[in-house]
């Protein structure tokens, strides 16, 4: 593990101050453990600069082992970089709040938005759920499964396309006092511009107060392309990191919040819906992907 | 790449990058260009010294790596043949399957598909779905049912109606799901006790913008499945898939099948040439 070798490297230090000398050998150690954890190579070089700043700024506590006052830093460094959280949905008046829910095909967001559904109901607000995914064969099935499944009212027209659904779906939401609206929409590419205007005329006809980026935590260097291609089309508040519940280090995490700037506000960690989403832990997912 | 100017460190360092860009991973980086049979060996001994000769040079490595002897999917030597497909969650099994069986029949196969995901909300309204479009026959069982008992009834169906091919959906599961694997394993011993030899294919689903992970995924599901081959999916993104190397090299596990889009056509026989060209452009 990164702690260890660390420890190894800096026990042979006897100096009292942390140097530029010896600081780089174990950036290249940060820097391989960092790309084999799935972090985007600009992000790790941004990150780098960022901790060897920090780390030569700082006097070794007396009685603490530089290294392993070294690594405190770097976990630290990559705690903030992905914090801070607040998942809270807060109820927008006048309702009802709207939630848009997009990303890349597979990424996990038709069950994300029941699993966001169960845990808004928990709360004791009263969701619906809209299938906005036409395209998809029985994403709507899918969808109506899960709401069925949770209690809660799945919404869906046919027809139309999916922006004038997510219309129709607000306005049934507001005439029977449903909130939030959660619209899942149909994965996509980030470079498939005729998709990518769709979920732009979604956003601009459903004015969510939340448009989430759901992510696969075993994305690999891919995620800062997509991730600020979706940031760019659409105003994102927001990224849902799913599959946690796997052994992917999920480097993905810093790359999408270093190159979006949004926060990561819940965790997929796993296939069922009940106890299927967190908040999102800076902490936990710095030591992830340091291993 | 300068064509006529000399091989630098920083031409070095610029293919670090794009290597490091397409999912090589550090340990492979390391080798292709630190390695014995590396770039900068291969500069030392003055095999390579202009910039352009750099890309030709390590083109021709990537694709030797590539080269495996049999590229094809393997038939049986009566049918059915029998095609188990497999991976984590929402790679692209189903649309792949769908697509695998639009090609079969455009050889002039009679295809058939098993519904054997019997968890996930709506997978068998999915596959349905398909084999309609496809005009063919499925099989399905009752929701939760085992999916063993549906692969099994699979080829019960397939042997009565001389069917040429009978492909099994499987769940979605994580390589680090024991009980589930164990499921998988269950399912492909069902298969090839009722038919000797099958499945023929027992095919791994990765997803294209995967990271180092998929190498973990295909270590696990070769150990439990004996995984003959990979179908890698959504490479029509901007995802390079350059993880099949480590996967190729550790475990000489084929790439047999690319997928490049969502409809009936986009699924592509790998090509190590094009593959390998598709990395750097
Ligand atoms: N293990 C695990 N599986 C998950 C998680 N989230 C979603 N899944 C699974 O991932 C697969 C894909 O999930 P979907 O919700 O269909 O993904 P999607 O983004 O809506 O897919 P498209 O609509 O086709 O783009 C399904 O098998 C889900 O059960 C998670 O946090 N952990
Ligand atoms: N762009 C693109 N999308 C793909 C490709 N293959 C599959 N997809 C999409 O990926 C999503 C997931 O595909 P599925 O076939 O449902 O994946 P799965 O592995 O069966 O998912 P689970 O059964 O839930 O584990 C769907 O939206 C597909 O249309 C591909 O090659 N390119
Ligand atoms: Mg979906
Ligand atoms: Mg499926």
């Amino acid at each position: 593990s990164l702690t260890r070798r660390f420890s190894d490297i800096w026990g042979r230090l006897r100096n009292r101050k942390i140097t530029a000398g010896n600081v780089q050998e174990t950036l290249r150690d940060i820097r391989v453990a960092l790309l084999e954890a799935d972090v985007a190579l600009p992000v790790v070089k941004d990150f780098l600069v960022k901790v060897e700043q920090k780390a030569l700024g700082e006097e070794v506590l007396k009685g603490v082992n530089p290294g392993q006052q070294f690594v405190e830093t770097v976990y630290r460094e990559l705690a903030e970089l992905m914090g801070p959280v607040d998942s809270r949905i807060p109820a927008v008046k006048p309702g009802p709040t709207i939630i848009l829910m997009a990303g890349l095909q597979g990424s996990g967001k038709t069950t994300t938005c029941a699993k966001l559904a169960l845990l808004l109901k928990k709360q004791g607000r009263r969701p619906l759920l809209v299938a906005a995914d036409i395209q998809r064969p029985a994403a709507i099935d899918q969808l109506k499964i899960l709401g069925a499944q949770i209690g809660a009212p799945v919404f869906s027209e046919a027809d139309i396309k999916p922006p004038q659904i997510c219309q129709h779906a607000i306005r049934h939401a507001r005439e029977n006092d449903l909130d939030p609206v959660i619209l899942d929409t149909a994965g996509r590419l980030h470079i498939d511009e005729e998709m990518m205007r769709e979920v732009k005329e979604v956003a601009h006809l459903a004015q969510p107060h939340e448009i989430f980026l759901v992510v696969d935590a075993m994305v690999g260097q891919d995620a800062v392309r997509s991730a600020r291609d979706f940031n760019e089309q659409l105003e994102l508040t927001g990224v849902i990191l799913t599959k946690l519940d796997g052994d992917a280090r999920g480097g993905a995490a810093l790359s999408v919040k270093s190159i979006t700037g949004k926060p990561i506000k819940f965790a997929g960690v796993g296939e069922k819906v009940e106890g299927g989403l967190e908040e999102f832990r800076p902490e936990g997912m710095a030591q992830r992907i340091l291993g | 790449f300068g064509l006529r100017e000399k091989l630098d460190e920083n031409t070095l360092a610029r293919i670090e990058e794009e290597l490091f860009v397409a999912d090589f991973g550090p340990k492979m980086v390391e080798q292709l260009i630190e390695g014995e049979a590396g770039l900068r060996a291969a500069w030392k001994r003055g095999e390579i010294e202009q910039q352009d000769q750099v890309l030709e040079f390590l083109k021709s490595r990537l694709k030797a790596m590539l080269s495996h002897k049999d590229l094809s999917l393997r038939e049986a030597p009566q049918p059915p043949t029998i095609y188990l497909i497999a991976g984590v969650n929402g790679t692209g099994k189903t649309t792949s399957i769908a697509k695998l069986a639009h090609r079969l029949l455009e050889e002039g196969n009679k295809v058939l598909l098993a519904a054997a995901d019997t968890f996930r909300a709506a997978a068998v309204e999915q596959l349905t779905i398909w084999s309609q479009r496809l005009g063919i026959g499925i099989v399905t069982g009752e929701a939760n049912s085992d999916p063993a008992s549906v692969a099994f009834k699979g080829v019960e169906r397939a042997r009565q109606e001389g069917i040429d091919c009978l492909i099994v959906d499987t769940a979605g599961r994580l390589h680090t799901d024991k009980n589930l694997m164990r499921e998988l394993k269950k399912i492909r011993e069902v298969l090839a006790r009722k038919v000797p030899g099958a499945p023929q294919e027992s095919l791994l689903v990765l997803d294209g913008t995967n990271g180092q992970n998929a190498i973990q995924q295909a270590e696990v599901f070769k150990r439990e499945i004996d995984v003959s081959g990979i179908i890698l999916t959504k490479l029509d993104g901007t995802a390079k898939g350059g993880v099949v190397f480590a996967i190729h090299e550790r475990l000489e596990i084929p790439v047999k099948l690319v997928g490049i889009g969502e409809q009936l056509p986009d699924l592509i026989p790998f090509d190590p040439g094009q593959f390998v060209d598709a990395l750097f452009e």
